[in-house]
């Protein structure tokens, strides 16, 4: 099974089109592990990104180099997970 | 055999739980609640319908899904929920009561059931249909952009490894030839709501084309007293529209072939939540979600049934 262990969601806010269309280009690379949980779009909506660990400094250094502003949403994804089975099972236990 | 009275409606559950269930609903509710299989998906599992009717033959319908996107558990949870809520409610609510009067209701709350059950014993957060693409070592089609409408358009991909990959043509996911087939096999259909998650919406066509679709104003209208009615609950805020103007042009969704094969009532929800977790959503939080998106879900079916086209 898939582990997600210090994965993170980035919660981002494009200022202008220009930042929009450089969101974009992440997507457009499409490296499978990174992927929009909410598309750029247009301005004013956010986008979330989930980042594996491993591409966390890359993301986060393309993200302050072009001045794009973020916040972490979800600090480790995999954290949210063991939760959510822990319920699960307490559930069908019940 | 389990019982709807012990099933947990608070908690996620497995496919094969849900599959369960849907037998569980039907048993408990044999006049009024029934289980159609509209087809199979990639990996040959069952696509399920629940049918509610109470008799007639081929009456106009509203059709509701959940979970195309499989990731978004939230929205099969609340699909069990609404399924429930249906079932229990017939005799004793009168709004449930005069719309199954008139008309049937069908729900799928598994409409991509290979990632479904993919969410659950391999990636959590797979979003696609499981199949293979030719050349690619990419797996699935995003099954929201394999619709024959503004096919291949903008906001779509034709990249198999994207989340947003088209598929080949228009629908080549057998999860959505199944729903095409049945919505024009029945040719009775006067309403499709789609769910989806997150980021509080009730959209409306167009999605591929941001030209205003020529019901707009009484989609429009619809939509902001359905999501007046979901915000007197917990006061969730939702915004509304057409996709296009709110959030981006996306070609190939379900809403736009339903609306462009004659189906007026045409919509999609994003359920909760903004800015916290995402498709993440904690369980304790199922309950609250089902409970502010019915009357918004009532809102638009009792429209449907007092404006007959």
């Amino acid at each position: 099974k898939k582990t997600f262990v210090g994965d993170q969601v980035l919660h981002i806010t494009p200022r202008d089109e220009e930042q929009i269309t450089l969101l974009r280009l992440l997507d457009d690379q499409t490296h499978p592990e990174v992927n929009y949980w909410r598309h750029p779009s247009i301005l004013g909506h956010p986008a979330d990104l989930l980042v594996p660990s491993s591409r966390l400094q890359e993301i986060k250094g393309f993200l302050d180099s072009h001045n794009i502003s973020y916040s972490t949403m979800i600090e480790d994804v995999q954290k949210l997970l063991d939760e959510e089975m822990k319920t699960m099972i307490k559930s069908r236990r019940t | 055999r389990s019982s709807t009275s012990t099933f947990d409606f608070g908690s996620y559950h497995t496919l094969d739980e849900i599959y369960d269930w849907m037998n569980t609903l039907v048993h408990d509710h044999p006049t009024l609640v029934s289980k159609v299989q509209i087809g199979q998906s990639y990996e040959s599992r069952p696509l399920y319908v629940l049918k509610f009717s109470t008799g007639g033959s081929n009456r106009s319908a509203i059709w509701l899904d959940t979970g195309i996107h499989s990731r978004e558990w939230i929205t099969q949870a609340v699909g069990v929920w609404t399924a429930n809520k249906i079932a229990t409610g017939y005799g004793q609510d009168p709004s449930i009561t005069a719309i199954l009067d008139s008309m049937d209701v069908f729900i799928e709350i598994i409409a991509n059931p290979d990632g479904f059950a993919f969410t659950h014993s391999t990636d959590r957060m797979w979003r696609k249909t499981r199949s293979i693409n030719a050349g690619s070592h990419c797996i699935g089609v995003d099954p929201n952009r394999n619709w024959d409408a503004g096919f291949g358009g903008s906001g779509s991909s034709s990249n198999p490894c994207s989340e947003l990959y088209r598929g080949p043509y228009a629908h080549s996911e057998g999860e959505v030839q199944a729903i095409v087939d049945f919505i024009c096999g029945h040719g009775n259909v006067k309403a499709v709501i789609s769910i989806h998650s997150y980021s509080q919406m009730l959209l409306f066509p167009y999605g591929y084309k941001t030209a205003p679709a020529p019901n707009h104003q009484e989609l429009n209208e619809l939509a902001k007293k359905a999501v007046s009615d979901l915000a007197t609950i917990f006061g969730t805020k939702y915004t509304y529209g057409s996709i296009a103007e709110t959030i981006y042009v996306a070609a190939g969704t379900t809403v736009d072939w339903a609306y462009k094969n004659g189906v007026k009532y045409s919509f999609t929800f994003e359920l909760r939540d903004t800015g916290h977790y995402g498709f993440l959503l904690p369980s304790n939080q199922i309950i609250p979600t089902a409970t502010e998106t019915w009357p918004a879900l009532l809102d638009i079916m009792i429209h449907v049934l007092e404006h007959p086209y």
